[in-house]
């Protein structure tokens, strides 16, 4: 069973990626579990013809943990992907990391932990002990960042590489980096601003996806874009990422920068 | 003391616009306190002119918090501006409110918490009790939401409003929500969908900001636009954006939407 995370800064394109990654490894002829574990809950949508699946917080804060059903949290979306929200916390007082791993639990009580691969998407604003519970507890075994070339999303990617570093010292984490997945917004050098960034932080950049306008109409129409436009050169982009994903064996411990170079790094490329 | 926080999603212009809001109350005369909320700990750095100052967090870490006095966390900046980062949770591994609770607790024991006006910047990706830490405990009682017309930023300022509504009904939290400044993203009719959403959420919209190249060139020489460009226009708005919220009087209970109804107000004003 192979278990990995996308993490990265919100809205840069975690959710997007998961969705078409799920879709193209189910058309491959893999049993998929995707497992949104960010508070927004729509990493699944695109994959569920639109629809805001219920997420499992929200049930068990109605009826407990225990008169939960896997009908009730798991649900089948395009290709057989099985789609799992995990939801967030109660605004303002629970805590996010609590409400995944509780997630977790509940989905191995009731034996829907299993799978060819299981994707779990990750808020990666902030790198918090809840939110790396999933690289904590040993569930996200192999972490691919999703980044562009701006210097909020690099930040965001370097601090999620801090948690990694720090976490992979001990027993029940075993979490690597497992490549960096740069989600363009089309800037000029982007593609070597982001391969410098991967080398630079010991890992390197799997597969580069452009920015394109089929992703937006493509989600108008409540769809992957491995769904609407599969002959579209975008949804061979996300079939190039879904083999790399699949052959990838190199795993690494992340070598975060200092704030002072990575903005050197992302100056250098903007001149 | 006026107590004052400003939540939005990370990247929408909190910093930008409290570093300015700050500059342009001293400049009235008041004695002003900025705390940074934000793991990215650079709230105060163009007070500070391109410094980022210690982070009382970090400090805790190194020293313990019975080892820090006054000059170690409190730096003075533009304008006499008193600023003060709490830093962020270990990566990984802690958690971000308990570190900005222990951070207001050690300002107070050491009578650094006093000012005519303090200013909280808030990260608000993600309201778990952590980030409303400052509102819960009766440190940041007046809100103001910095959003843009884009339906990210608006819903993470909805969710802030979940966590309001839910907070204000505790005896220690008495947070209430000020208003609504637009950081424009310079989107056809943002301003309207903006004023629309604040009326909707039981609030008003107190300021719009255009976005405003003169932000970057400030920021290039480590400054303000208040610093920098203080005859500009956007220094301007930043100016009223002060005068606004020193007369403010109006605070009220949000009424967050329903997700359907967000996305449907947010279209209304693309087509
Ligand atoms: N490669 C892309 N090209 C164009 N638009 C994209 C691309 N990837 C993501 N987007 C858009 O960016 C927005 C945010 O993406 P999303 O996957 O929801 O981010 P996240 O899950 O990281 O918060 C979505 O509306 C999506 O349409
Ligand atoms: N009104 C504006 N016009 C132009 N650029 C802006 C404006 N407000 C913010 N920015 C830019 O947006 C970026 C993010 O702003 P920042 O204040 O750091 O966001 P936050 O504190 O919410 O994470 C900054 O680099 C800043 O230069
Ligand atoms: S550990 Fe993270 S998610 Fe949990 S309450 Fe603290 S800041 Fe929030
Ligand atoms: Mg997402
Ligand atoms: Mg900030």
């Amino acid at each position: 069973m192979k278990q990995i995370a996308l993490y990265g800064k919100g809205g840069i394109g975690k959710s997007t990626t998961s969705a078409n990654l799920s879709a193209a490894l189910s058309d491959q002829g893999l049993d998929i579990l995707q497992i949104g574990c960010d508070p927004k809950r729509d990493s699944t949508r695109m994959l569920m013809n639109g629809r805001l699946i219920p997420t499992v917080m929200d049930l068990v804060r109605e009826r407990g943990d225990r008169n939960i059903s896997i009908e009730d949290v798991v649900f089948r979306g395009y290709g057989g992907v099985r789609c799992v929200e995990a939801g967030g916390p109660e605004p303002g007082v629970g805590c996010a990391g609590r409400g995944i791993i509780a997630t977790f639990q509940i989905l191995e009580k009731l034996g829907a932990l299993q799978a060819d691969v299981v994707l779990y998407d990750v808020l990666g604003d902030v790198v918090c002990g809840g939110f790396a519970m999933p690289m904590r507890e040993g569930y996200a075994q192999e972490v691919y960042l999703v980044t562009s070339g701006e210097l909020m999303s690099l930040y965001a990617a370097n601090n999620i590489c801090k948690a990694i570093a720090r976490l992979s010292t001990r027993a029940r984490s075993r979490c690597r980096l497992a490549g960096v997945i740069c989600n363009a917004k089309n800037m000029p050098r982007e593609k070597e601003l982001v391969e410098e960034f991967a080398e630079r932080i010991n890992s390197r950049m799997i597969q580069f996806i452009p920015r394109d306008r089929i992703v937006q109409v493509s989600e108008l129409n409540k769809k992957t874009v491995i769904e609407f436009a599969s002959d579209s050169a975008q949804a061979e982009a996300y079939r190039n990422l879904a083999r790399k994903v699949m052959e990838n064996t190199r795993l690494d411990i992340p070598t975060p920068l200092e704030i002072e170079d990575l903005e050197s790094l992302a100056y250098e490329y903007i001149k």
